[in-house]
């Protein structure tokens, strides 16, 4: 149960799947666990589903650690459900969301490259399909989205942690994203959760032209980071995809964007570089809550902004 | 299971469009297994690199042949994340 469960440390897939149900149980009206499909080696992918009733009503997405080995993110998916789940009916404005909106989150965005990245290799970022004629595993899942497919900076070796994979969507994984996506309809805002470096960001990442919203994102974004930034002090960096970091092709909130969903934003969390993907488990819940403010803020304008 | 005994990741703060280039050229050869955590993309953007133990000289000759400053984030890998199976071995008894 949640009483018990240890937020503050990292834990494996059974384990959080074993916790999704002990949350539904403890919330039957608020929450459900849907399974979207299964992944490449044949697990299940669960999304959480925060709704008050109602069928197909304006939702907002989140995931987190589409790339296995960026642990603080599944993490602070985690943390973030339970405080979803524990806010409503607490706090006056998630609440007034829950009753026009729904959530939906994919805490373990990528299940087979987190298993190997707790098996096999830590370091591991992709997913784990098999490319013919290669010895190497794997798709980036971050550039594998019908968005600039195959474009600059994303690389054709199936050895490359940012393979874009043999076409769009060919990952079971983002494949199952797609099909909810499109089959819902209803998405007003996208949000996908990566680790480190401490940036908030929107489209576009295939290219760096502005997009259309560009401007009102930009804002939308540091009023966000403000939010972030008033529990712990820490420091991030607002901005497009190409321009902030670099020109990356087939990402998902592009795909997102393109789609019609115009609130699609991507988070690196912390941390500026002391550990990396090794980030200390006593850093998660500092993550998490300081994370949670800015999904706060993005989600509270999503829900006042109605398009 | 993979092992990062003596593997480094080491940080470069970037001061020179020259020195992009120079490890850019770091990133696409194959031969040291170079895992660019964060990737040579301008002056405000830091670069880290996790480097195999066995490479770690070869990459830190290149980096001073070109002058290219760096500092060392995580210096054994693998004992932050002994570190960190151990802590998770510990959570996940004491929740039982």
């Amino acid at each position: 149960s949640s009483k018990s469960f240890n937020f503050g440390a990292y834990h494996s897939l059974e384990t959080i799947y074993s916790w999704m149900d002990g949350l539904v149980a403890a919330h039957p009206n608020l929450v459900t666990k849907e399974q979207i499909g299964t992944s490449y080696e044949g697990r299940p992918m669960y999304v959480l589903k925060f709704s008050t009733g109602g069928d197909k009503r304006p939702a907002i997405w989140v995931d987190s650690g589409i790339h296995s080995r960026e642990w603080v993110s599944q993490a602070t998916g985690v943390w973030t459900a339970n405080q979803i789940a524990s806010d409503y009916g607490t706090d006056a404005s998630l609440t007034s969301l829950l009753k026009t909106m729904d959530i939906y989150l994919l805490i373990l965005a990528n299940p087979d490259g987190y298993v190997h990245s707790h098996t096999s290799d830590r370091m591991w970022r992709k997913t784990r399909s098999k490319n013919p004629g290669s010895m190497c595993r794997g798709v980036d899942p971050n550039r594998n989205w019908d968005a600039g497919f195959g474009g600059p900076g994303a690389s054709t070796n199936p050895c490359s942690d940012s393979y874009h994979g043999p076409s769009p969507h060919s990952e079971i994984e983002v494949k199952n994203v797609v099909n909810l996506v499109k089959n819902h309809g209803n998405f007003k805002s996208f949000i996908s959760i990566h680790a480190y470096s401490q940036l908030l960001m929107y489209p576009y990442g295939y290219t760096c032209t502005d997009a259309l919203h560009a401007a009102e994102l930009d804002s939308v974004g540091r009023s966000a980071v403000q939010k972030l930034s008033s529990l712990h002090g820490t420091t991030y960096k607002v901005g497009s995809i190409c321009k902030i970091i670099y020109q990356a092709s087939g990402g998902s909130i592009d795909w997102t964007y393109n789609l019609g969903i115009k609130y699609s934003f991507a988070f690196e969390l912390r941390d500026t570089g002391r550990y990396g993907f090794i980030l200390p488990a006593n850093q998660i819940i500092p993550t998490a809550s300081e994370t949670w403010l800015a999904l706060k803020d993005i989600m509270e304008y999503v829900r006042d902004h109605s398009y | 299971e993979k092992v990062f005994i003596g593997d480094q990741v080491i940080r470069v703060n970037v001061e020179s469009e020259e020195q992009i280039l120079l490890l850019r050229a770091l990133e696409q050869d194959t031969y040291w297994d170079l895992d660019f955590w964060l990737h040579p993309v301008n002056t405000e953007v830091p670069v880290d690199i996790r480097v195999p133990s066995s490479s770690l000289y070869a990459v830190k000759d290149y980096l001073r042949a070109h002058n290219i400053q760096f500092s060392v984030m995580i210096s054994n890998l693998q004992e932050l994340l002994d570190e960190e199976k151990a802590e998770m071995e510990e959570n996940n008894m004491s929740e039982r």
